[in-house]
């Protein structure tokens, strides 16, 4: 795992952390219920809380679907190539490129790569959330933080390589009671059913 | 747009998504420094992007594969565990290609893919003196 440097991270006054939905989206519940998922997965592992709020002006992060330039200066390129960034701690900014095919149930997608041009939304928002709580990339294949996704394909369990990470910034969930074990950052689990794509 | 699963997706916006321009980068396969190739110039932007060239750099590039480039493609190569040899081989562009994250890998010139370090403070009582050790 890797931090931003000077290693930012959400002030020990600030670990109850809420969230809003940029209202121009106009976002279904289906949609916001991808990202309850993806915070949760961090939850689980850390003493943080998430919740969503419906002050996007007030919300300790703002998450937002923007298509090309969208005022941050790294506009976004349409469909596949970047597909979302997320600014380190306590910024709080986190923004999707909108003109991406997402797949949003809970499944991610059938599994198998008929459609090369489909994204799993779920597994980026794991993703961006980690650099949200100021983890950087990560060179392990297998974990959530390494920079690239084979589209179609679903990867949305923290490794331990992501557990690690998160929780020498924050420390572990005082409520874990250990059932809980991330699975190991190994390159299979990015195989997934059809596996061909990935195993470049 | 979103879509419960790929088979959703409407053909014309499938269509529209296969021109990823990142494919492109394919044609550069073998291409090693000393030379110049015709639209080099694009991935020299993609790896600035993504931090591998200094954004002191202006980003106007030439279609020269200088020493930028390749030092450039060993960092690529060496961050994502590929080869490292300063050619872009098949395998490296192939995972060019591959969709991701628009935060950089490299910051400030300094890649933190690799760094997996994690510095302890150890402080032995009594004595106030604090020493660093490193965790490989």
């Amino acid at each position: 795992y890797s931090l931003f440097p000077g290693e930012p991270r959400w002030p020990s006054n600030r670990r109850d952390l809420t969230y809003a939905f940029d209202p121009r989206n106009k976002l279904t519940e289906e949609v916001k219920t991808v990202f309850s998922r993806a915070f949760a997965r961090w939850a689980q592992v850390t003493p943080l809380t998430f919740t969503r709020v419906q002050s996007f002006r007030t919300s300790d992060i703002f998450i937002g679907f923007y298509a090309g330039e969208h005022g941050d200066g790294e506009p976004f390129d349409g469909p596949l190539r970047t597909l979302a960034h997320a600014f380190s701690p306590p910024t709080g900014h986190f923004h999707l490129d909108a003109e991406e095919n997402w797949i949003i149930s809970s499944e991610g997608g059938d599994g198998v790569l008929s459609v090369t041009e489909a994204i799993d939304l779920e597994s980026v928002a794991v993703h961006e959330i980690g650099h949200l709580l100021g983890l950087g990339h990560s060179s392990v294949e297998g974990s959530i933080m390494y920079p690239t996704i084979t589209t179609g394909m679903r990867k949305v369990e923290l490794t331990t390589n992501d557990v690690e990470g998160v929780q020498y910034l924050y420390g572990e969930n005082p409520n874990l009671n250990g059932s809980v074990v991330p699975p190991p950052s190994t390159q299979q689990r990015d195989t997934g059913e059809s596996g061909a794509a990935s195993r470049i | 747009g979103f879509y419960p699963n790929s088979s959703a997706i409407p053909l014309e916006l499938i269509r529209n998504a296969t021109g990823n321009l990142w494919n492109s980068f394919l044609n550069f396969t073998g291409c090693h420094v000393g030379e110049t190739y015709d639209g080099l110039y694009k991935l020299k932007q993609y790896f600035q992007h993504f931090g591998y060239i200094p954004e002191t750099l202006s980003g106007n590039f030439t279609d020269d594969f200088d020493d930028i480039l390749k030092n450039a493609v060993e960092m690529y190569q060496r961050n994502f565990r590929l080869n490292v040899t300063g050619v872009l081989d098949e395998l490296t562009l192939k995972h060019v290609m591959i969709p991701r994250c628009g935060n950089p890998d490299v910051v400030n010139g300094t890649s933190t893919m690799h760094s997996g370090r994690r510095t302890y403070e150890v402080s032995f009582s009594g004595r106030s003196q604090r020493f660093h050790a490193v965790k490989r």
